[in-house]
């Protein structure tokens, strides 16, 4: 489903050249559930930014479900985000004038979901998070870890194939944060594909591989439990 | 050294009244390492943010080395704050048109500390959490993990005589966070006041004292090791 071949990321800062990516193979299946763990610094978001079609490699082929990324117009790539893909950013990326339901709905409004539909779709989406209370609230007036649900919330409202997810946990207490993997593991056993970046061991045996990244390549691949 | 009577936050959202702190007793005495604890949404950060003096209390006292806060002018404050205070922020807040050793150095150039002198000083605090290489990249050209890293610097740099941390390792994986922490350990060490807020029981049990909030109050203190 999601095929990486010789993909290298490389930023250009005055003289030197960081190497964000360097020559990355991997693929994720439809349906599997994937972890991506590493240093700070090794390359995840990175490689969470190109999956979800947020970036474009400097050099290799990222094929998504046959299609050659690279082939498709900015409109296309515009769809295939709003439609296929739900991601959750490590910094959340709320708009910070509209409220955490407003936030949710965004996703829906792109598609033309008419507003009675959005609005309790979003709603629903909130309450899937433990936020429901908390929906008119602005991101300044939200706690760290509840703009990290008011993302995840927004990822998941349009029902996406694929659910991108950079540190999912990071702000979440234990309690709270299980809530939001069984909420994964629920999505995966309808055949949702899974891909999460963690700095958490525990985290991410709930995946079925670990892909492990070191100074922006692959380390090692670990089969967690079999498909 | 910081002692809390009776505190609370409130704020008001339209109709609602939402009670992020309700009734704080504490106290945390010089030279003591403590954590704090809680679920998503249960005052931590508020707490914090009173500490620092960056927010007042709606009602209560905060008594502050022998210091009624309330009775401080704006000027004062903003002394305190960048004098004795060093805040690591949970979303970071740094500059984003200033380099990963300029905003280390900010917190110095308030104080009036000569420029060769203030990049010397960012330099070192940021080879002390292993950023030297990406002293010279924006905050955007960071990892999340390298900014909470360059929130970490800032918050060292001016040596102050309280370092609060608001969840310190979020987004860092265990080797660097370990690092981060024995920092802690050896600041602690020399006589600095620590205060830690993290979702990581492991991380909270490096203190010597354990505060758990729930919906803004004390639930419970626990003794982790004695003075
Ligand atoms: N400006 C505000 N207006 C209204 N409510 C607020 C405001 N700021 C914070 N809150 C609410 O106060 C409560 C406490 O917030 P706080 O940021 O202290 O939580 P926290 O314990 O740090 O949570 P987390 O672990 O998620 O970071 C939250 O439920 C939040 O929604
Ligand atoms: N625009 C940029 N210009 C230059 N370097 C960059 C840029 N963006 C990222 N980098 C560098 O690329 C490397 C990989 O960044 P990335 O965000 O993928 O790391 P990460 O594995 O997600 O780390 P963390 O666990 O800290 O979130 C980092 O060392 C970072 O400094
Ligand atoms: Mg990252
Ligand atoms: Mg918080």
């Amino acid at each position: 489903l999601l095929e990486f071949r010789g993909v290298s990321k490389h930023y250009r800062l005055g003289e030197a050249q960081v190497r964000a990516l360097d020559g990355v193979d991997l693929h994720v299946e439809l349906g599997e559930y994937v972890s991506i763990m590493g240093p700070s610094g090794s390359g995840k978001s990175t490689l969470m930014h190109l999956l979800g079609c947020l970036d474009t490699p400097t050099e290799g082929n990222y094929r998504l479900d046959g299609v050659d990324i690279e082939t498709l117009s900015g409109d296309a790539l515009a769809e295939v985000r709003s439609t296929k893909i739900g991601f959750v950013f490590q910094s959340f990326n709320l708009l910070p004038r509209l409220t955490a339901c407003s936030n949710v709905e965004l996703p829906l409004a792109y598609q033309g979901v008419p507003r009675t539909e959005r609005r309790a779709r979003a709603l629903t989406a909130l309450e899937r998070v433990s936020l429901a209370k908390r929906a008119f609230h602005r991101p300044n007036e939200l706690s760290g870890g509840e703009r990290q649900r008011v993302a995840i919330a927004r990822a998941l409202v349009v029902e996406p194939a694929i659910v991108l997810a950079d540190e999912p946990t990071g702000n979440l207490d234990s309690r709270v944060g299980d809530d939001i993997l069984e909420l994964f593991d629920r999505l995966h056993a309808t055949g949702v594909t899974i891909v999460v970046v963690t700095h958490s061991e525990e985290v991410a045996r709930r995946a079925q591989r670990i892909i492990r990244l070191r100074d922006g390549r692959v380390e090692r691949v670990e089969v967690v439990r079999p498909r």
